[in-house]
């Protein structure tokens, strides 16, 4: 989904 | 994973590092603004609450606990066990005019509407003003000591690097995340006049003295 961003920077 | 962001996460752990071993080898944390280690352990415990929800990788999820572990450690070592030499005096500088507008700037401005997304909002925007206090203190000090400064530009490289990486994952992983950009963009800035400083005087050999 759009909202659901995933971060995978620290 | 590209060689910038690497590169920057480990320069960021050389600060913490730095930051930590100076105050514990001189059993003091005289020049360092707890203000600003607090707001970097709130930093760190709003955006990672996503170890409790998602795993990434194991270096993602290891290097998340060593960042918050030692930031509540150096909070620690400036608050309770080398409190007394603690520069409260000096770290004036009112958190809540930074921690209030970005608060409400992260209910504005985010990716998603939802609680684990907007704290996340938060702590990016928390994180690129988060060293205010610091600087704040140095420049009503007029003075740091060289190993303050090293803790410094370590932060500032990292926040450097990042960019340079935000910049490979565009063209590379047609990446783009805007809030961390602009909000990252605004950080290093913050540290451009430090950097200009550090190089002309610091690597020359020199104390990191202001003029009066």
């Amino acid at each position: 989904a759009d909202g659901e961003a995933l971060h995978d920077e620290l | 994973m590209n060689i910038f962001r690497l590169t920057g996460d480990l320069s960021h752990l050389a600060a913490i590092i730095i930051l930590l071993l100076k105050i514990w080898k001189t059993r003091s944390c005289a020049g360092i603004s707890g203000k600003s280690q607090i707001l970097f352990a709130i930093v760190f415990t709003t955006r990672y609450l996503d170890l409790l929800s998602s795993f990434i990788s194991l270096y993602n999820t290891s290097m998340k606990v060593i960042y918050i572990g030692c930031a509540y450690a150096t909070v620690y070592l400036i608050y309770m066990k080398f409190r007394a030499t603690y520069d409260g005096n000096h770290d004036s500088f009112r958190v809540e005019f930074l921690v209030v507008p970005v608060g409400g700037l992260a209910v504005l401005i985010n990716h998603d509407f939802s609680f684990l997304e907007i704290l996340w909002t938060f702590s990016i925007y928390l994180e690129s003003v988060a060293i205010l206090p610091q600087l704040f203190m140095i420049s009503k000090t007029g003075e740091a000591e060289t190993i303050t400064t090293h803790y410094l530009f370590c932060l500032g490289l990292y926040r450097a690097l990042y960019i340079v990486n935000w910049i490979w994952r565009y063209y590379f992983e047609a990446f783009f995340d805007l809030i961390a950009i602009v909000a990252g963009v605004v950080q290093t800035i913050l540290y451009c006049d430090f950097f200009y400083l550090y190089v002309t005087k610091v690597l020359k050999g020199k104390k990191l003295s202001l003029p009066a």
